[in-house]
């Protein structure tokens, strides 16, 4: 999923 | 993770350990802007829904801990320490800053989800959230050291998250256009403090605006 790729920072 | 995220991070850390500190061993939150810190609990709430979608120990750690954090300010300053509160300053319209950055949140995202849209949403917030108290400190025409101190180590933050989006783009090809626009924005705002902070605080004299 690359949506929880993306949010991988805070 | 790179240099510029970990100190990045460390420096928001920082900043909202300087808040808290700074509130309970004075046990005051006069020249604190109580509507900002609501909007960062909002910000920090609507992004970290995303918390069972687990990346890391210390993603999930640092999660709670803002989360946390920014209740237990809150707290500090609408129940505990109600009496220091300086209401009378912090008279920003917070609605000008929530309902614009839900509209946009709404209008530009990477997903139509209730999850994405909530996260964009906390993303623009963000970028804004400050702005109470940059407008409190304005017009209150000063700032203790110590604001100064917190501000500076929160604006930083997202400062260095620009140096760490840069790194990413070269290094991984990761880039995430809407943190990056909004990234910008945020820092941007903190520019005048910064220029102050540099040329009067570091230097042992109060954050004073010229009358």
């Amino acid at each position: 999923n690359f949506l929880i790729d993306l949010h991988d920072e805070l | 993770m790179n240099i510029f995220r970990l100190v990045g991070d460390l420096s928001h850390l920082l900043a909202i350990i300087i808040l808290l500190l700074k509130i309970w061993k004075t046990r005051s939150c006069a020249g604190i802007s109580g509507k900002s810190q609501i909007l960062f609990a909002i910000v920090y709430t609507s992004r970290y829904l995303d918390l069972p979608n687990f990346v890391s120990m210390y993603n999930t750690l640092m999660k709670i801990v803002f989360i946390a954090a920014s209740y237990a300010t809150v707290y500090l300053i609408y129940m505990k320490f109600k009496a220091t509160y300086d209401h009378n300053h912090d008279t920003f319209r917070v609605e000008f800053l929530v309902l614009p950055s839900f509209v946009l949140a709404l209008l530009i995202n990477h997903d139509f989800t209730v999850l994405e849209v909530l996260w964009t949403f906390s993303i623009y917030m963000e970028s804004v959230a400050i702005l109470p108290q940059l407008f409190m400190v304005s017009k209150t025409g000063e700032a203790e050291s110590i604001t100064s101190h917190y501000l500076f180590a929160l604006g930083s933050y997202r400062a260095l998250y620009i140096l760490n989006w840069i790194y990413r783009y070269t290094t991984e090809d990761h880039y995430d256009l809407i943190a990056i626009v909004a990234g910008i924005v945020q820092t941007v705002l903190y520019c005048d403090f910064f220029y102050l902070y540099i040329t009067k605080v570091l230097k042992g004299k109060k954050l004073q605006l010229p009358a």
